[in-house]
């Protein structure tokens, strides 16, 4: 996965992701995919959470999977997550402790989706994002209302163990672009999509930041590769919220 | 053909996509009960859902060489699945009736990240 959240130069902030899954989970030698990938693509929908009529927070889910990995609360804060692997902390003893009934610890899913119904504010949707024990480690990309807002939570099981705000972000304040990789850390040799994607948001530059842009960047080869499943593109102040089916046509990297 | 080995150049003519790519909207009441409040956007996608899960499965089989694996983790989580935490658990529920798929193989959809993880 790719998400980014970057800050135009009259102050909007745009937040957007790739959703890229399926490696590993068998290949189709004809067709040249991901075989689970090609799968998902098509239960992909977006769902208007409603509570009194009235529009809660939207999100884009594969069909029959009722927790959160992109979501938007309108004038409120954004969230995406991207897979985190950690061999330290990973959700192995997790899942154990809760099969043998030691359940203190929140499902992934379940986390994001409480976050997006009750959290009011960038703040409080931070705090929960940090603070609550989880079954697997993660990445939380959290974006707000307001200049400066947004921020990535770097989750171990049991806690945040990094959140890398923009304020803090060396040489390029106006936007934070997170993969599956420690930020502090490089990239794993044969997946970096980080270079490529600060290379393409560095050239698109701060005043040309809108929708257009983040999504030629996330459609920009290696982000955008053969276990992309969908874009999703989201604007916290007014509430727009546009996702779409992507495919990676070849030539394209397997991941 | 792995990342490494690609240089391609930042792409500036891909917006806007295809309205055919497009991804559907739906609206889902968190007044409605829980058991139902999906049923509508999962009978949509019924077929695609099973699809997938099949092909879970068939990758499960061709790796373990046999169906005993996936069919023991299904049966294992329905067993679990009264202790996830409302309203997903009975969303959950809802789900499986409306597709037909076994309770044990939606808890394992819903707790992917985890499951891949682990």
């Amino acid at each position: 996965c790719t998400s980014v959240l970057a800050e135009d130069s009259k102050g909007v902030l745009y937040h957007a992701r790739n959703l890229d899954f399926g490696l590993f989970f068998g290949w189709d030698k004809a067709k040249k995919t991901w075989l689970v990938t090609e799968y998902l693509r098509p239960t992909i929908v977006n769902i208007r959470f409603k509570k009194s009529g009235q529009t809660v927070f939207m999100s884009t889910h594969f069909a029959g999977y009722v927790g959160i990995l992109t979501a938007l609360k309108p004038g409120r804060f954004s969230l995406t997550v991207n897979s985190r692997n950690s061999l330290d902390g990973s959700s192995t003893l997790g899942i154990i402790e809760w099969i043998l009934g030691k359940r203190d610890a929140v499902w992934m899913g379940f986390l994001t989706r409480r976050v997006m119904e009750t959290a009011d504010s960038y703040a409080q949707a931070k705090q929960m994002l940090t603070g609550t024990k989880m079954l697997a480690p993660a990445y939380f990309i959290l974006g707000g209302n307001s200049t400066m807002q947004g921020c990535i939570i770097t989750r171990s099981r049991n806690a945040a163990i990094d959140v890398w705000e923009r304020s803090a972000a060396a040489n390029h304040t106006w936007y934070l672009l997170q993969t599956n990789y420690d930020h502090w850390k490089p990239p794993f040799v044969l997946d970096d999509r980080r270079t490529p994607g600060n290379k393409c948001m560095m050239a698109k530059g701060q005043a040309s930041m809108g929708f257009k842009e983040i999504f030629n960047v996330l459609s920009s080869i290696p982000v955008l590769n053969k276990l992309t499943t969908y874009t999703a593109l989201m604007r916290v102040d007014t509430g727009e919220y546009h996702s779409y089916r992507q495919t990676c046509k070849d030539p394209c990297p397997i991941w | 053909f792995v990342p490494a080995q690609f240089t391609q150049e930042c792409r500036s003519d891909t917006y806007p996509p295809p309205s055919s790519s497009e991804v559907e909207w739906f609206d889902v009441s968190l007044d409605e009960a829980p058991i139902i409040r999906w049923r509508h956007v999962v009978a949509r996608r019924q077929s695609q859902i099973r699809d997938l899960l099949l092909q879970f499965k068939n990758f499960i089989r061709q790796l373990t060489g046999s169906s005993v694996y996936f069919n023991l983790v299904a049966r294992s989580l329905t067993l679990i699945a009264p202790t996830v935490p409302q309203p997903y658990q009975d969303e959950m529920v809802g789900i499986s009736t409306v597709t037909g798929i076994p309770l044990g193989e939606i808890l394992l959809y819903n707790i992917f990240y985890e499951a891949t993880n682990l």
